[in-house]
């Protein structure tokens, strides 16, 4: 706003056409930064191919990342993370799913699932291991599944995701583990529409409540 | 509340577009194309005072107690947001994950006068 003007959309009014132009673009920009959290425009993303990000689209609970779910009364974050692959060997790989700072740093996690897709060569029930791994790469957490047929399993997530957001930089990191006759747990390559991915959803934490005495 | 028209000078709703390819901002945000910033500009002369703004608050009530019983201790009355709604993105973050959020009130629907 202009100086000494008396109301926030004044000084607007008096300035010309084209400076009023370029101060509203600046303001928006600032505007959305702010609520996003964000220091600067991230910059240029590395887009999921079609073929990833249709399949993840289909296997997330209905609505989300959708339109239309209605304003809630703190600032909602869904995040969609396709796997980042790491060290790997014959017949197990790890994986690692990147959080901004920015939304981990102000958000609470609600919920979060990992969705992993087996191709099962064979018949008959099937063991593998999937683990979580914390920041020095000791393991977390173990899960061992029976996998009876190719498809689609979900694990959840949300506790490792959530100790996670108090670190600096958010980084889960996946390791699977298959039958030696498998092969690789992975797909060949990121655009595989079988690719991993992590859904998350957060939830701005709440203000703190500030008490009057 | 009244939108703009041309040379309207008292309070109303300017409408104002921000077309994302326009700033370059068109990668990384998928969704939507633009972001309309509209905003409330124009004078709210006394008797326009709560009309139609935030004349169901309390404050205002009061306010033009004071203002019909004594112009002089009157105060200023702006134009200001009445209804508003939130703004949804869709885009990359830093790490190229895919993130959706609902910014509340940053959509302004109609402006009054406080």
């Amino acid at each position: 706003a202009a100086q000494g003007s008396w109301c926030p959309a004044c000084g607007v009014a008096a300035l010309a056409p084209g400076t009023q132009r370029d101060a509203l673009l600046a303001l928006a920009k600032q505007s959305i930064l702010a609520k996003l959290r964000l220091p600067a425009r991230p910059s240029a993303p590395q887009p999921p191919s079609r073929g990833v990000l249709l399949s993840a689209l289909r296997r997330m609970l209905p609505g989300m990342l959708r339109d239309g779910r209605g304003p809630a009364r703190l600032q909602e974050y869904e995040t969609l993370s396709f796997a980042e692959s790491g060290s790997s060997t014959s017949n197990s790989a790890r994986l690692h799913f990147h959080f901004s700072q920015e939304v981990a740093g102000s958000t609470e996690i609600l919920q979060a699932t990992l969705y992993l897709f087996w191709a099962v060569p064979g018949r008959g029930a099937q063991p593998v291991t999937v683990r979580l791994l914390g920041p020095n790469t000791t393991v977390a957490s173990e899960t061992r599944l029976e996998v009876h047929r190719p498809g689609w399993s979900t694990l959840d997530v949300g506790a490792a995701v959530r100790s996670l957001f108090t670190q600096e930089t958010p980084r889960l990191t996946v390791e699977l583990e298959v039958p030696e006759d498998w092969g690789s747990p992975l797909p060949s390559n990121h655009s595989d529409s079988h690719w991993p991915f992590v859904v998350a959803q957060a939830q701005a934490r709440r203000p703190r409540r500030v008490h009057r005495r | 509340g009244v939108d703009c028209g041309a040379g309207s000078p008292t309070c109303c709703r300017q409408e104002f577009f921000v077309d994302f390819k326009e700033i370059g901002w068109e990668d990384w945000i998928i969704q939507p194309e633009g972001y309309h910033m509209n905003y409330c500009s124009g004078l709210c002369p006394l008797h326009m005072a709560g009309v139609p703004g935030l004349a169901a608050s309390f404050h205002t009530a009061v306010l033009n107690r004071i203002k019909a019983a004594s112009a002089a201790a009157a105060v200023d009355s702006c134009c200001v947001p009445t209804q508003r709604r939130p703004l949804s993105l869709l885009y990359y973050d830093r790490d190229s994950n895919i993130v959706k959020t609902d910014i509340p009130d940053m959509i302004v629907d109609s402006c009054g006068c406080t």
